[in-house]
């Protein structure tokens, strides 16, 4: 099957491979007589140029093709002691490079959407100071991460809406065109149930079936035809 | 208006020709 009639449908889709396969991936995606998908990075480092063994610069992404870095995966956060300030660094690294820096966030322990919402917006706000152009947040409360039962849409719906309004409310000093998606274990009607707050979906294991993404994509891409 | 986008992240393959078929059956090649 494929993704193409949904993904060009007004939904952008983006693959981010390991870094090994970056470069197929950019062939691959030349190869096609239409723009299908962009290719992204799962992580790079904060400075350009340097001696930093074995990391990855942005300004060679951007060489390759590479439109998109994640940053800040809560699995980079945790085993490789990724901070905020790395993660504000990398992005800007991404931002002065023309990549659109796709930055994971969310509060580590549950509580009320205006707890929750101003400890992310904690992670947004030095972004916004140091980033132009395009931004993509990825949402996912930590707590949640590979908890028996996802995050209720009750709780994504207030947290994102909060930080929109916060984001919103800087236009005049940050003008970023600011994208928040869910990254959090996504499946089938869970977009729907978000009432089109979120900006699209960051997909993990699930996404590895092209099938899955393909209704995914549909369903993005029917929320926001509405 | 801002554009829908779908990322997925291929964590979970250690293969490069894995990752590659994964790619070309999402772009239908």
């Amino acid at each position: 099957s494929t993704v193409a009639t949904a993904a060009l449908n007004h939904v952008e889709l983006v693959v981010m491979p390991d870094f090994l396969s970056i470069r197929e991936c950019t062939r691959l995606k030349n190869r096609l007589d239409e723009p299908l998908f962009n290719v992204g990075a799962q992580d790079c480092w904060q400075a350009d140029e340097g001696a930093f063994t074995g990391e990855v610069s942005p300004k060679h992404l951007a060489q390759l093709g590479v439109r998109y870095v994640e940053i800040g995966h809560a699995e980079r956060r945790k085993q490789f002691g990724e901070t905020n300030e790395w993660v504000i660094n990398k992005s800007a690294a991404c931002s002065r490079n023309s990549i659109i820096p796709w930055i994971c966030i969310g509060e580590i322990n549950k509580g009320d959407i205006e707890a929750c919402g101003d400890e992310v917006w904690e992670q947004i706000k030095p972004v916004l100071d140091n980033c132009t152009g395009q931004l993509v947040f990825a949402y996912e409360p930590v707590w949640a991460i590979g908890a028996p039962k996802p995050a209720e849409s009750d709780h994504i719906i207030g947290v994102v809406s909060y930080l929109r309004k916060k984001i919103d409310a800087e236009k005049e000093t940050n003008n970023n065109d600011v994208r928040i998606v869910y990254g959090g274990s996504a499946g089938p009607g869970l977009v729907e149930s978000l009432n089109g707050v979120v900006d699209g979906l960051f997909l993990g294991r699930f996404g590895h079936n092209p099938d899955n993404v393909k209704k995914v994509v549909e369903e993005v891409g029917a929320v926001a035809s509405k | 208006t801002r554009q829908p986008v779908v990322a997925i992240s291929l964590k979970m393959y250690f293969d490069p020709a894995k990752t590659l078929q994964f790619v070309s059956a999402l772009a239908g090649i």
